[in-house]
């Protein structure tokens, strides 16, 4: 038995022909977020904090729908969630309704050791985040132009899209777009 | 949604999830990443992060279950979650998960899951379909 490591960036209906300017820099990303994982655990941390750390790496990277590069909401704005927990002592900590704090995974970890509860969501979440000097920044940092082009899509087919539909380039809306329900919820 | 599972030669094991949900999800949606079982879940079996149509997960308790199998069944990692992949609507989950054994799974039933993975006897992993 020995230390092992499994992280993902999302699931959907991520179409075969995803075009390498897309593809290429996720596999990087993934890449990057294997090794910084892979050597805290040969330097021997604790597998909380590993995880920790990668999902913070994860959050920060703008290709991935967590922390900046969220999607938006029907109101365009941000909402990020997050949790954590300890497999030997099930300990655990969770947030919700967040819009400010840059690596939400570090705040429900700050829940799960500086609280007696499980979760803080919204108001509670942000008012904790505060009093716990997390990093804060303007909601306008999580956003990117390629969601606030998904959002505009996803209204008008009215529907909403799991991670990775991806958004329809211009030159493609010439031809009449085949969004189905499958493509939808990619 | 990201994620990530870990397990020290110790098997002392670990999850963690973050997500933004949907495109144009309702204000004051929340999804299955900070439901404990269901987009994340650790016990001294197995640690599971969950991603994909978050109220399907929610309502498969999909990380617990993985962990159940396990406990009450005896299933290996691979069978308990590969079964439980299968037994959710198509489309609509993936997960990673590592043992206490130091073993490691990343099914899905969408057409793709952004993954990687690696373990201490050298094997490793990029993959997206």
């Amino acid at each position: 038995m020995g230390w092992a490591i499994a992280l993902h960036g999302g699931a959907g209906d991520i179409p075969l022909s995803l075009p390498a300017d897309r593809r290429l820099p996720r596999e990087a990303a993934l890449h990057h977020c294997l090794e910084i994982g892979v050597a805290a655990l040969k330097a021997r941390r604790h597998p909380l904090d590993v995880v920790e750390l990668v999902v913070r790496e994860l959050e920060n990277h703008p290709n991935f729908n967590a922390g900046k590069g969220s999607v938006l909401t029907s109101r365009g704005t941000v909402e990020m969630e997050a949790c954590i927990m300890d497999g030997n002592s099930k300990k655990c900590g969770a947030v919700s309704g967040l819009t400010t704090v840059v690596n939400a995974i570090s705040l429900a970890r700050l829940v799960m050791d500086n609280t007696p509860h499980i979760y803080l969501g919204f108001d509670g979440a942000e008012a904790f985040a505060r009093e716990q000097g997390v990093e804060i920044v303007d909601s306008s940092h999580f956003i990117t132009p390629e969601n606030i082009e998904r959002l505009k899509q996803a209204k008008e087919a009215d529907s909403v899209q799991i991670d990775y539909t991806q958004p329809i380039q211009k030159d493609e809306k010439s031809e009449s777009p085949t969004g189905n329900e499958d493509s939808q919820i990619g | 949604t990201v994620g990530c599972v870990a397990v020290d030669k110790n098997g002392n094991l670990a999850a963690a999830t973050s997500t933004g949900g949907f495109v144009n999800k309702m204000v004051g949606r929340i999804g299955d990443t900070p439901i404990i079982g269901a987009g994340t879940y650790a016990n001294n079996l197995c640690a599971v992060s969950a991603t994909g149509r978050g109220e399907t997960i929610i309502r498969g308790t999909v990380s617990r279950d993985v962990a159940a199998l396990m406990e009450y069944k005896g299933l290996s990692l691979k069978e308990a979650a590969a079964y439980v992949v299968e037994c959710n609507p198509r489309g609509d989950v993936g997960l990673v998960a590592v043992s206490a054994k130091g073993e490691v799974t990343m099914p899905f039933n969408t057409t793709g899951m952004f993954r990687a993975c690696a373990t201490e006897d050298g094997c490793s992993e990029v993959a997206i379909w």
